[in-house]
């Protein structure tokens, strides 16, 4: 059990490093363990220097590279441990565009083992998805669901759906 | 491919049935504010057999079901069904397609389905166990929560890691 | 005391049925004394209907929908009791752009009697703004501001600035 | 017009001088992820007088310093000066502009200043709370707490009431 923990540990760090610098565009971070001594009981630390910058404490960070730091530990547990599919709900609400386009091309090639589900509303994130699902409340407050076509690089609303894309 | 489809029916504000079928790769899910967008992962986590309403953003079984509009009578009863490719037998059950369902009704009983034969939410959560789907942490990510794994406490943290080994 | 509360809940109470009815383009709202017996110790609670819907909890609400409520309280208290200014740090993130319109037009009239500073990521929002400051972090990692000109309804950004808008 | 500008000087990310000029109705601050448009929303709620550093994203006096990166030097303090117009004698002090200001140095020491005379903190919260600043809990509204209102306890809730009244 504990040598399990540690195993996967060790993984996820180091998948941990990579993700980390790839979503950021530079910078290192790292895992540590509270207590090294006592595996069943330790809990688990991040660091992380962005770039340019010196280490810092987690709460120090910005909005959006708070939401990126947690994209890039996801990522890191479903390389090392993948589940069958993932849901994620708008996890890109705070990222920039810079930020947006290295999260959607990490997506992209995770998406090759894993499948997503994402909810977003940014159209720059929609544009790796191969199925796309539109949504609107009708008159009588049901939700109705429309298929959007995927046309090259492009999504296509219809005119009269009132969807924001 | 492991998700092929997903049917919502009377869940939330899916008042009629609705089927999403999911490709390899990503999917994505958009719309205006309110539409239901986040119902649908509601709905992916309810039916895999989430029992905390925190999570589910309600309080009891009957904030599950369609609750009606000035427009439309509300449902009587829930229903999600999420369908799985089975042919590479990652899931232990010899079905080349595994389809999982959840009921609920306004007197709250909660019935567990599994390719339309009823079981107990105890052998559904025993299966979802050997498939990697029974804490769900990293699996489903939810509205404002991606940073949640940044706001836990190191001893809290360790848990996730639980989870991957 | 007890007095000035009172005083205050019920003025609150009429603007914010009609801060909320205009930021949802329809429903209604109200806010409620759980205790009006004992109002030195009497909560506050909101009870919503959205436009079309029946009277809901509010954690049945989307993330749009409850960051539009929470904006319509606070405009609500700002109309009653203005505060010398006031600062909202990306409220917005989670609005559609139909929200994010109608949130835009109230924060535009209610700036007429109180100074606002706004950070937002959105193009719409900054629309109302008549001074605009752009950031950025230099190579040295230290803020670096520069002024943006407002040319008539458009921002204009300078070439060179690495900004996101 | 009630804000003048504010000045930022080795205050978290602002290593160098920054001096932000308000005119009447809506500023907005813009720019990529982690440039520092947050800080200056802590910058001015530090100058304010909070003392609660989880408030301010930090944990002591030393982390509201520039602590400084590869290329430049950390800084030995900070100062935040907020000016306002007192024109209409809204602040109770006989000046037509109040400026106040905050410095920290990196032994911890904090000191307060009124137009360029040290005043008790006490003093500043006097003055604060006979302006409606000294609460500020609908004054300032933080990234990412803009539905704090709506996850409050009712009884809570009541606290926004009474600050209005
Ligand atoms: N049991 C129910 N019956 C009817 N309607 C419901 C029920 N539960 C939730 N809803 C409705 O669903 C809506 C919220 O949907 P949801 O959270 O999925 O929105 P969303 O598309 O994710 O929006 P956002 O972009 O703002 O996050 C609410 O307005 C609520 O009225
Ligand atoms: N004492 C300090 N010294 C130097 N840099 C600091 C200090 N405190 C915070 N920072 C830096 O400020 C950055 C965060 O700035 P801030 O939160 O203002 O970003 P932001 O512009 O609001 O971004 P976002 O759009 O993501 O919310 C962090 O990257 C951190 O490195
Ligand atoms: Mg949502
Ligand atoms: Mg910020």
């Amino acid at each position: 059990m504990e040598r399990e923990f540690r195993k996967t540990f060790d993984a996820v760090s180091i998948h941990f490093r990579e993700t980390f610098t790839r979503l950021f565009g530079g910078g290192t971070a790292k895992l540590a363990l509270t207590d090294p001594e006592h595996l069943t009981t330790s809990g688990v630390e991040i660091q992380c220097k962005l770039p340019g910058k010196r280490t810092q404490t987690l709460s120090m960070l910005s909005g959006g590279e708070r939401s990126l730091t947690a994209c890039a530990l996801i990522f890191a547990l479903l390389r090392v441990s993948p589940t069958p599919f993932c849901v994620l709900d708008e996890v890109d609400a705070m990222l920039d565009e810079a930020n947006v386009g290295r999260y959607r091309d990490m997506l992209e090639e995770l998406s090759q083992s894993t499948q997503f589900m994402i909810v977003t509303h940014n159209r720059n994130t929609v544009q790796v998805a191969e199925t796309v699902y539109g949504i609107t409340m009708g008159a009588d407050s049901a939700s109705q669901m429309i298929s959007l076509k995927l046309d090259g690089e492009r999504v296509e609303t219809p005119r009269n759906a009132p969807l924001t894309l | 491919l492991r998700l092929k489809h997903l049917e919502l029916h009377g869940y939330k504000s899916f008042a009629g049935k609705t089927d999403f079928v999911f490709g390899a790769g990503v999917s994505a899910i958009v719309g205006p504010n309110g539409s239901g967008k986040s119902n649908v992962v509601d709905g992916i986590r309810w039916v895999l057999g989430e029992q905390s309403y925190s999570l589910l953003r309600g309080k009891k079984t009957e904030d599950m079901i369609f609750g009606g509009s000035d427009l439309r009578p509300r449902a009587g009863m829930a229903q999600v069904t999420l369908t799985f490719d089975n042919s590479d037998g990652w899931l232990p059950i010899d079905f080349s397609e595994v389809a999982i369902s959840r009921r609920a009704y306004r007197d709250g009983q909660n019935e567990y389905l599994l390719n339309g034969q009823r079981v107990r939410l105890r052998d559904l959560n025993d299966l979802m166990a050997r498939v990697g789907l029974s804490e769900r942490t990293y699996t489903i990510i939810g509205q404002g929560l991606i940073d949640a794994a940044l706001a836990l406490k190191p001893e809290e943290r360790r848990s996730l890691f639980e989870e991957a080994a």
